[in-house]
């Protein structure tokens, strides 16, 4: 849309203006859906890019803004869509990506949490789902899913960061990703989810130190994606398992993608490694999310050509 | 979040770590990297945010374990206000 601005962080009415005007300026290509309601009853919506064709296509699917405070999450998917709509009839790479594979962005899954972190506390991460008569709010979307949930490196207590819900899936907006994604999971071959902060691209698993089945692969590729973006840009970025980098948790979205049989998971933790943490100042959203946009591709790439 | 600080810290003894598990429960403080206080490990980044009233505490403590520590983030509110649209910002 023109004027929109990707370079600055946009309160969450913009981002729902901005997907609907992403889908009537690119009507051959972008379509809004509707993925479902959050805890405080606002609508979500993914836009699935799809080139049109009679050939069945495989799906990546991308997700955002899972937890509220990390605002270049969001500001990253918003470039990511931009990118491709630019670019997709100049660069052969992009091009070639379209014609088969569908793009599923989720620009921010955690809707309640972020337009709390704009309006009240911005350091605020989990949903706004309330607990114990309301008298404490938020559960961790990153720790309700399916995998192993409430297993390691979550708290029972809703006062905690790290709350993992009253159980798996508890939370509607873990449930309206969970159920399209079940649906559709033949499809998808890639499910990236984007948070920050950190510079790492993880692979499964956090809830166990056991590896994947395809952890060889999954490791390749994401070397791949991070030699690309230090090649290119000089920023390092870690590869690995949360388990064995990070820390152990369970719930998380990535895990359970994987658990249902996506091949290609990963969780991206954008910059900083510290400096700014989850405050990132708006000069450096067009950093962050050229370079990103390069592992991104880069493993998309590899997929499309497998 | 005025004045309040992120400490990065590097732990290097089991009795550090210990000193920072039982001081990041026991004044829940909002711990950014790793988020659990049992996942702090010697050897290991650790950054916390410290709310403003308890800057000096915490400070104090670490200085008495002889916990080196610096300061990533001088004053949050700052960085928020700098990620904000002008309009939006606390100071405006």
């Amino acid at each position: 849309p023109e004027g929109y601005i990707y370079t600055q962080y946009h309160p969450m009415e913009e981002i729902y203006q901005w997907m609907t005007q992403i889908q009537k300026s690119n009507k051959e290509l972008v379509t809004q859906h509707y993925l479902g309601k959050t805890v405080e009853n606002r609508p979500m919506y993914y836009l699935q890019i799809s080139q049109p064709s009679d050939k069945t296509k495989k799906i990546i699917w991308m997700d955002c803004g899972i937890h509220a405070r990390e605002w270049i999450s969001p500001a990253f998917c918003q470039w990511f869509v931009k990118e491709i709509l630019q670019n997709y009839r100049s660069d052969p790479k992009i091009s070639r990506l379209l014609q088969n594979l569908d793009l599923y962005v989720l620009p921010v899954l955690n809707i309640d949490g972020y337009i709390y972190s704009w309006e009240k506390e911005r350091l605020w991460r989990k949903n706004r789902s309330p607990y114990m008569n309301g008298t404490c709010y938020g559960t961790d979307l990153n720790r309700n899913f399916n995998s192993s949930w409430g297993s390691i490196g979550v708290s029972y207590n809703c006062s905690s960061e790290i709350f993992c819900g009253s159980g798996p899936e508890s939370e509607p907006e873990t449930r309206a990703v969970a159920q399209l994604i079940e649906r559709k999971k033949s499809d998808i071959l890639c499910y990236l989810t984007i948070h920050s902060y950190g510079q790492y691209i993880l692979i499964p698993y956090g809830s166990t130190t056991t590896p994947p089945s395809n952890s060889e692969e999954l490791m390749h590729v994401a070397e791949k994606a991070a030699a690309a973006l230090t090649g290119k840009y000089g920023t390092s970025y870690e590869v690995g398992s949360t388990s064995s980098i990070l820390y152990s948790n369970s719930g998380s979205s990535r895990d359970w993608a994987h658990m249902i049989g996506i091949p290609f998971p990963y969780t991206f933790e954008l910059r900083d490694k510290g400096t700014h943490g989850f405050v990132l100042p708006p000069d450096q959203i067009q950093p962050t999310c050229e370079e990103t946009m390069l592992a991104v591709t880069t493993i998309i790439d590899y997929v499309d050509q497998k | 979040y005025d004045g309040d600080q992120v400490l990065h810290i590097v732990p290097e003894t089991l009795h550090q770590v210990q000193h920072l598990q039982h001081l990041c429960s026991t004044l829940q403080l909002d711990l950014w990297k790793p988020l659990l206080p049992e996942d702090i490990r010697a050897g290991e980044d650790l950054q916390i945010r410290i709310p403003a009233p308890l800057v000096r505490e915490v400070k104090d403590s670490l200085d008495q374990c002889t916990i080196s520590y610096k300061v990533l983030i001088p004053d949050v509110q700052e960085l928020v206000d700098q990620s904000m649209p002008r309009e939006r910002s606390s100071h405006s």
